[in-house]
């Protein structure tokens, strides 16, 4: 299978970008 | 812990005035994952949900065990019930973004991340559907905030509180980032000392935000398979 999207939230708020 | 604001933003967003913080902290990631994919705002069609988590909605569930102790039986609130569901947030998420296909919620506390990959990769090589929106999820509440020091054996560290969405699909497509197997190992003997490394419940939510890192890292390398046993 495929990860065709990812989606974060933690403390650091919402985005890929936090991770 | 998770801003309001986030939280805020997403309920004004699809208009979920009456959802719970933890269907909130669910459709955060969800729709983020559905956007980053390129599926926002549209029907998806033969699509699957499935949502893991080891402590589920208990911050609501409590909520609605301490009404019945506070008030009689038909005074408590019907809403704080049905949110007490542990399949809720999974339902919200496919009345908000369309989404039609099978939807499961899966809770345990040893290799539940892992699981719920593997039911991911069955539901998409039987041909049940063709993408599934995997989400890992846990709240913190006072159980679960409590827990180091009422079972400092078993949870001897904070707990982890977050929300990771993948759309995983059955062929490569939006953006494509890796291919992800998994391979159940076979145990042999005892199983290692989970507790010296970190809480099985922190292992869970930890697995998936590794999971997400790892397939942003090979984002740049095409062609590149994560590898989960």
């Amino acid at each position: 299978m495929f990860i065709s999207g990812i989606g974060a939230i933690s403390a650091s708020g919402i985005g890929t970008e936090n991770l | 812990s998770i801003s309001k604001d986030a939280l805020l933003s997403v309920k004004n967003k699809y208009d979920l005035r009456r959802a719970d913080r933890y269907t909130a902290i669910v459709m955060a990631s969800a729709v983020q994952a559905c956007a980053d994919a390129g599926f926002a705002d549209c029907a998806m069609a033969d699509t699957g949900i499935i949502i893991a988590s080891s402590f589920g909605p208990h911050r609501t569930t409590f909520a609605f065990l301490n009404d019945i102790l506070d008030y009689p039986e038909d005074q408590v609130l019907p809403t704080t019930f049905s949110h007490s569901v542990h399949n809720a947030a999974a339902s919200y998420v496919a009345s908000s973004l369309q989404i039609r296909g099978p939807t499961i919620s899966l809770t345990g506390f040893e290799d539940l991340w892992f699981d719920a990959l593997e039911l991911s990769d069955v539901f998409l090589n039987s041909g049940c559907c063709q993408r599934i929106v995997l989400v890992g999820v846990e709240e913190l509440a006072l159980l679960t905030q409590s827990l180091p020091s009422i079972l400092p054996d078993s949870f001897h560290c904070r707990l982890l509180e977050g929300s990771v969405a993948l759309l995983l699909s059955s062929t490569p497509e939006g953006k494509n980032y890796t291919s992800i197997t998994c391979s159940r190992r076979s145990s042999c003997g005892e199983k290692p000392d989970r507790h010296s490394s970190c809480a099985t419940a922190n292992d869970f939510l930890g697995g998936a935000f590794q999971t997400a890192l790892k397939a942003l890292a090979s984002s740049n390398q095409p062609g590149t398979t994560i590898s989960i046993g």
